[in-house]
């Protein structure tokens, strides 16, 4: 795992991060259920807690889906190619390509269309770098630089953990697979189910 | 564009879709196997791909076509970041990873990385040396 240089972080007293989403995108509820399960995957490893709001201005993390220029200086190229950036440890701004083929649901890995892109997979990879991140070398890590299209990797490599821990500290009930270890209402969701069945 | 799953994206964007592949760095596909010396034309593309991403750290006011000493020390470190063979050309295996999406964040900030290319090598190490006996 890598860090920004200077290791910028969110401040010890900023753990609880709000996040919204650029109006102008109108995102449907399915849309924005991705982004929480990206966070959830990062908050279940370490002591970060975050929640939407609706305030975007006010918002610890600003996402927006932008189409080419878009006044940071780094535009985006249509379909493929960038997908989504960044910033470190504090700016909080988190952008998206518009042109891209967005998958927020179904099983990616049969699309026929080549360029279909998985949002939770980017999602998980940006939010690492509004945390402090930076890339890694480790292919199976969610901070290696590249996805393919029609690939959905969401799940946090060791690296991945070792790199945000080392930057937060580990959150005292992950139990090492960020797939099992979100937040309490999703484990009674899965107990319950085992009940039923 | 938002598609819930796969079976609902129209039909009619798929061969749309096929065509713009190409918009991004497709382009690339075409340097097959140059070296340091060789000039292409498009090269200079494929510099500020390299500029972009932090591997050629400072921006000439105009890009040439040539395959540099710049344009190796890129590719090279390029290759070490991304565990593919350190050749220093413009390989297939390099090639076919320079045309996938990717992280817009540069790889290398302000001359900087803690990818393999700023890892120690084992030769730079300490290493237990053992004899047989």
């Amino acid at each position: 795992y890598s860090t920004f240089p200077g290791t910028p972080v969110w401040p010890p007293n900023r753990l609880d991060l709000t996040y919204a989403f650029l109006p102008e995108n109108n995102l449907s509820d399915e849309a924005k259920a991705v982004f929480l399960r990206a966070f959830q995957r990062w908050s279940a490893a370490t002591p970060l807690n975050f929640s939407e709001t609706t305030s975007f201005y006010t918002a610890d993390i600003k996402i927006g889906f932008f189409s080419g220029d878009h006044g940071d200086g780094e535009p985006f190229d249509g379909v493929l190619g960038t997908l989504a950036h960044a910033f470190s440890p504090p700016s909080g701004r988190f952008h998206l390509d518009a042109d891209e083929n967005w998958v927020i649901a179904g099983d990616i890995s049969t699309s026929s269309v080549t360029t279909a892109v998985d949002l939770e997979s980017v999602a998980v990879h940006e939010i690492g770098h509004l945390l402090g991140l930076g890339h890694s070398s480790v292919e199976e890590a969610i901070m290696f630089p590249t996805i393919s299209s029609r690939t959905k990797k969401v799940e946090l490599a060791s690296d991945d953990v070792l790199g945000i821990q080392s930057l937060y500290g580990a959150n005292p009930s992950y139990n090492g697979s960020s797939g099992s270890s979100t937040p309490s209402t999703q484990a009674r969701e899965t107990s319950a189910a085992g009940d039923h069945h | 564009r938002f598609f819930p799953n796969i079976s609902p994206i129209p039909p009619s964007l798929v061969p749309n879709v096929t065509a713009s592949v190409s918009a991004a760095w497709d382009a690339f596909q075409k340097f097959g196997n140059c070296h340091a010396g060789d000039k292409v034309e498009g090269l200079a593309k494929l510099k500020k791909y390299f500029n972009y991403f932090g591997y050629i750290p400072n921006l000439p006011s105009n890009f040439t076509d040539d395959f540099d000493d710049d344009l190796q020390s890129a590719l090279r470190t390029y290759q070490k970041n991304f565990n593919l063979n350190v050749t220093g050309e413009l390989d297939q295996p390099t090639i076919q990873h320079l045309v996938k999406p990717r992280c817009g964040n540069p790889d290398i900030v302000n001359g900087t990385t803690t990818m393999n290319s700023g890892k120690p090598t084992s030769s730079n190490t300490s290493n237990l040396h053992t004899v047989a006996h």
